[in-house]
Order: structure tokens, then sequence, then C-alpha cells
């Protein structure tokens, strides 16, 4: 009988009407927009879980070092990027009627060899990830360096991302040709 | 014609908590 009932999402009360039979309903909690979301906050140790709609409350009140910046287009000066050791630089653009989360992170290998990775995330599901485009850029000295991509959604780990190189990724000797007093400016274009 | 110079903001760096867990 119970192949035959149509059973509701988990998080039906947060909002999802999707009702499916009992085999496909694990498969679709997964992934489902109304679920939980963990801290976008990337390398902290924040346990904190919440909907949608409480991550930028959360990010502002919790993590009051992150700045939000108003605009399309927008310069992220990275400070002090030859400190040694692991970094992160983040902020928030917000633009286009959404959010959207800015990481920088530095990692040392084994070998004291220093990588950057920098991606942008958008503070909302995929469907509406699918609708903008960013474009970060290194200017400087006569050179250019581009990366073009969709925004992460929400509920891509930026980490995931960072280690499959889905990302704007140079090492420190390229940081040096762009950077001026140990920063590194970055022109970050948000698109529809 | 005008060209909009982009606004900036300084972005301080944040220790990589992770990597002070291993350490610990």
């Amino acid at each position: 009988v119970a192949n035959f009932v149509l059973f509701p999402c988990r998080y039906a009360c947060m909002g999802c009407e999707i009702t499916l039979p009992h085999t496909e309903k694990a498969d679709h909690e997964e992934v489902c927009e109304f679920r939980l979301y963990s801290c976008p906050c990337p390398g902290t140790v924040c346990k904190w879980q919440g909907t949608m709609d409480a991550i930028m409350p959360h990010l502002t009140k919790m993590h009051e070092y992150i700045t939000t910046i108003e605009g399309e287009d927008i310069i992220f000066l990275a400070t002090s990027i030859n400190l040694v050791g692991a970094y992160d630089w983040v902020m928030i653009q917000s633009c286009l009627g959404v959010r959207f989360m800015l990481v920088l992170q530095k990692q040392e290998d084994h070998n004291g060899g220093q990588q950057f990775f920098a991606v942008v995330q958008l503070l909302g599901t995929s469907k509406e990830a699918e609708n903008f485009a960013y474009r970060l850029e290194l200017k400087g000295n006569r050179r250019r360096l581009t990366w073009e991509a969709t925004p992460l959604p929400i509920h891509e780990d930026i980490a995931k991302a960072i280690k499959n190189r889905d990302c704007l990724t140079f090492d420190a000797n390229t940081a040096l040709l762009f950077a001026e007093n140990d920063d590194l400016s970055i022109n970050v274009v948000i698109t529809k | 014609r005008t060209h909009r110079v982009p606004k900036e903001v300084r972005v301080e760096p944040q220790k990589f908590a992770e990597e002070l867990i291993h350490r610990l």
C-alpha cells in the first residue's frame, strides 16, 4: 500500500510542498532547498544551521568581520596576502536583488608552496544561481588574469569547489605579479 | 563618456581555523 501513497517531504513545515513515494523521499530530502543550511563561512568551526532567510542575519551578527558592499562591479582588496600560513579573505557583495559571498583562500602545501583560490557563492538556490555569472579579474603591470563562471549555490561546499579547482586558482608567484604592497586587488563583476 | 570607478573594499585576512585545529 505504501508504494501507492505519496508522503510529504520532511521539510513541509518549512515550506516544501512536494509529496512523493517513500522510495524517493530520502533522495529528495537530501537536496531539498527548504532543509537547514550550514554556515557558509569558509574555514571556520561555526556549527550554526538555519534556513536560507536566516543566513544573512547570522553572518552579520556572528561573523561581524565580514563586510557587505553594494554594487555589481566592485574591487575586493585582499590585504596582507604574504602572511605565512593559511588564511581566508571573505566579504559579501549585494547586487541584482541577491547577495554573494566572495572568498579568497590561501593554502600551503607540505613543501611550503602557496596556492590562492577565489570563488563566488550565491546565498541562494542552484536554480537562482543559474541566472547569474561572475567574473574575477586580476589586473596590473600590463597583465590580466580572468576567471568567469556561474556562482556556486549555497548548498555547494566552497571547500569542494576549491579541491576540484573549480575556481580562480593561482600561486604565490602569480599573486606577486599583481600585488601592490602586499595587497591584492580583485575586480568582481556580477551579471544576470 | 564617463567611466565609473568600482567601489573598493579592504578585506583583512582571517586565520584559516581548520589549520589551527590540525595544529592542536
